[in-house]
């Protein structure tokens, strides 16, 4: 990373001036929103918008005519957006470009908006082509995260992100001790290899639930456990289904005949609401990026949901085997994971599909073993609490890796 | 010697990005080696092969859509 100015203060207001006409306004504002969101969970910056007057930080679109910016855009392609360094605020986006999120086609508005906040930040660009930092647009990705050296680089400039300002998902990071299950429901062991549900959810962490408990998936083993309750207040435990939308940002809970809608690990307004349009009792959920749509399933059946449009679900149940092809029937979990794949869960086993949504060869494969990093000889009883320790195997590169090392071992 | 139209719109991109500094004085047209320095500057910083040749590749990459702002990936331009 290269550093080119900073801020003397960490609480930063911002304006939008004016949108894309390419984007209907709040999808644009969202994706805007996002952009300082990256920013301000990995270091202590506070972001608050103003609608009038002056602002730290000002976003506005302008192309080849523009009465406060010199520095003219070129039409589309080519030069997608500029900012100036600290402490002047000012972001400019090029009007001319096709702005859009959810999808591959145009330019990712969230993703640009993110690197020049970067620089109004006071990052110049980074040598890591994969950085968000990186000069050239490396194109739209469903699951977009900081890159390391993004981080190194605004905590070089502004320190890490402080306790008191961390919020509920850091938590997950740091237990306070193990979690002391407020009635003596029994903690899942993970390396049963059963689930509820598991869900990508925001930031690219994967999520996976099973009773009344919750513990995050990565690449180097497993986190702790956690209530559900403890994170997402006011959710009750053993969960029919989990999805999490980056196009809406929302995570939806189903359980019986209810549905909870979250944002982060804030409930929305007016949830639960009653499940009317799709049969209670659901196996699974998930989100494709492909066609930005929320498929739920039940038995040998899926609905497919436009989560900003009415749906019409007259047509639905249509039978699970004419889209997915391979998956068994009464999955208990399913999800659209980074590697951009489905991956389908169901008694101990889990099916991987390809951007075809076919079953790839050598599938099923046992969930324990690949996804929890568990042992062969791990016994698979439930355990009681505080005595859960997954023996995640060595730490690899990523889980794809690990899905595909412990297989070939197994094999 | 005379540049051609595609080798006059790269050295406008090497200047653009800080691959190239515009000399502070004398005249505006650029030694070789200059040139082929900010290309080769371009290329590893770019993950391409480092040639200093503008290539199909180099001609490729500069066509892609990007920031507008410089690059500091030429150490003798960003000092």
């Amino acid at each position: 990373y290269l550093l080119l100015g900073r801020w003397r203060k960490k609480h930063l207001t911002f304006r939008i001036l004016n949108l894309p006409s390419t984007l209907p306004p709040h999808i644009a504002r969202a994706a805007l929103l996002r952009a300082f969101k990256y920013w301000s969970s990995v270091a202590p910056l506070t972001f608050r918008e103003v609608q009038t007057g002056w602002a730290d930080i000002r976003l506005s679109f302008h192309g080849h005519q523009s009465p406060y910016c010199s520095n003219t855009f070129d039409g589309p392609g080519r030069v997608l957006a500029h900012a100036d360094i600290p402490e002047l605020g000012s972001v400019h986006f090029d009007e001319d470009e096709l702005w859009t999120e959810g999808t591959y086609r145009g330019v990712n508005l969230r993703i640009i908006a993110a690197h020049e906040l970067g620089h109004a930040l006071g990052l110049g660009h980074s040598r890591y082509t994969q950085a968000l930092m990186a000069p050239v647009y490396a194109g739209y990705r469903p699951y977009f995260q900081l890159h390391p050296d993004d981080v190194a680089g605004i905590q070089d400039l502004y320190g890490k992100k402080n306790p008191e300002t961390r919020n509920e998902e850091e938590e997950m990071k740091v237990p306070t001790g193990p979690p002391v299950p407020r009635e003596p429901s029994p903690m899942p062991n993970p390396c049963s290899g059963e689930l509820d549900a598991m869900m990508l959810g925001p930031h690219g962490k994967t999520y996976a639930f099973k009773g009344d408990y919750v513990w995050t998936v990565t690449d180097s083993g497993l986190g702790p456990l956690f209530l559900v309750s403890d994170l997402w207040e006011g959710l009750p435990g053993k969960l029919d289904a989990a999805v999490y939308s980056p196009r809406t940002q929302w995570i939806h809970f189903f359980k019986g005949d209810k549905v909870w809608r979250y944002i982060n690990f804030k409930m929305s307004p007016g949830f639960p609401k009653k499940l009317n349009k799709v049969e209670p009792n659901l196996d699974a959920a998930l989100y494709w990026p492909v066609n930005q749509k929320v498929f739920l399933f039940k038995g040998s059946g899926y609905w497919q949901w436009d989560e900003l449009a009415p749906t019409d679900f007259s047509r639905y149940p249509k039978p699970i085997k004419e889209l997915f092809t391979g998956v068994p029937n009464q999955p208990s979990a399913a999800m659209s994971w980074r590697d951009g794949r489905v991956y389908f869960f169901k008694g101990k086993k889990y099916w991987r599909l390809n951007r075809q949504l076919r079953v790839e060869k050598g599938y099923p494969r046992n969930t324990a073993h690949s996804w929890m990093h568990c042992h062969p000889h791990t016994p698979s009883t439930t355990a009681s609490a505080g005595d859960i320790t997954p023996l995640a195997t060595d730490a690899l590169s990523n889980t794809d890796t690990v899905l595909d090392v412990t297989s070939s071992v197994t094999d | 010697r005379a540049l051609g139209p595609a080798e006059e719109s790269a050295v406008d991109y090497l200047l653009q990005y800080g691959y190239l500094q515009k000399p502070l004085e004398g005249p505006d047209n650029f030694r070789p080696e200059d040139v082929t320095e900010a290309l080769r500057a371009f290329q590893e910083a770019s993950e391409l092969p480092v040639s200093g040749q503008l290539d199909d590749a180099t001609r490729a990459r500069m066509r892609q859509p990007r920031c507008g702002l410089e690059d500091p990936f030429n150490q003798k331009t960003l000092r």
